[in-house]
């Protein structure tokens, strides 16, 4: 359906800004490697599932791909850009994010099974994964804006997921709670930055928090 | 195994 089609297309577009910054700016200034490195470990726990569950060539290359474009950037934030001004201020502690989202895992899972708390795991550790990221944001106060199209657009993807859950609880009776909850939780902690986004970015004027 | 809901989306 089209919801989840611009959703994808959301998030495939979000990593595309995200690489095409690095490397034509050849600096990761404002980019939180804390954010980057729970995404390597979200897409993993969550798309590892391609070496066992086909869906389609389409699913499994776009997880292909997210899993190596994630690795990929933090490859390119540790050894080629690195950035030890940008490390200073990005002091998020995500272990309470891990931990957390595992504990949760362990509680809501569709069935105590290594495959499904992985999976369970990599929703929750989404939902939260962009919080490094707008730490950084709120203690620097302004952001490229570049960076400010790359978080727009991957908030997009799974606020999109929102209404294509809809339309696939309506059409095929399909509720996948889990998923539910925690893209609600992730619009959530996303409705600010989009709120000043569309307030100052999308009119022009310089991403700077009031 | 399969799955209680099946995982098809990204």
């Amino acid at each position: 359906n089209i919801f989840r089609a611009a959703g994808d297309l959301s998030h495939l577009i979000s990593i595309l800004i995200l690489l095409n910054t690095i490397q034509k700016s050849r600096s990761i200034a404002g980019i939180s490697l804390k954010t980057q490195i729970l995404y390597v470990l979200v897409f993993l726990t969550r798309y590892l599932d391609l070496t066992y569950r086909y869906v389609s060539i389409y699913n499994t290359l776009m997880k292909l791909f997210f899993i190596s474009s994630s690795i990929y950037i933090v490859y390119l934030m540790i050894y080629k850009f690195k950035n030890t001004e940008t490390e200073q201020i990005d002091t998020f502690p995500i272990e309470y994010l891990i931990g957390g989202s595992f504990i949760l895992s362990l509680i809501f899972n569709y069935k105590f099974q290594f495959g499904e708390i992985l999976w369970s795991f990599s929703l929750w550790l989404e939902s939260v994964a962009i919080l490094p990221q707008l730490f950084m944001l709120q203690r620097t106060g302004e952001a490229r804006t570049l960076t400010t199209h790359y978080i727009f657009a991957l908030g997009a993807y799974r606020t999109l997921y929102i209404p294509n859950w809809i339309f696939r609880w309506i059409s095929e009776g399909r509720v996948d709670y889990l998923a539910i909850f925690t893209g609600i939780v992730q619009t959530i902690i996303y409705s600010d930055f989009f709120y000043i986004y569309y307030h100052r970015v999308l009119k022009g004027f310089k991403f700077e928090l009031p | 195994t399969e799955s209680i809901i099946n995982h098809d989306e990204l």
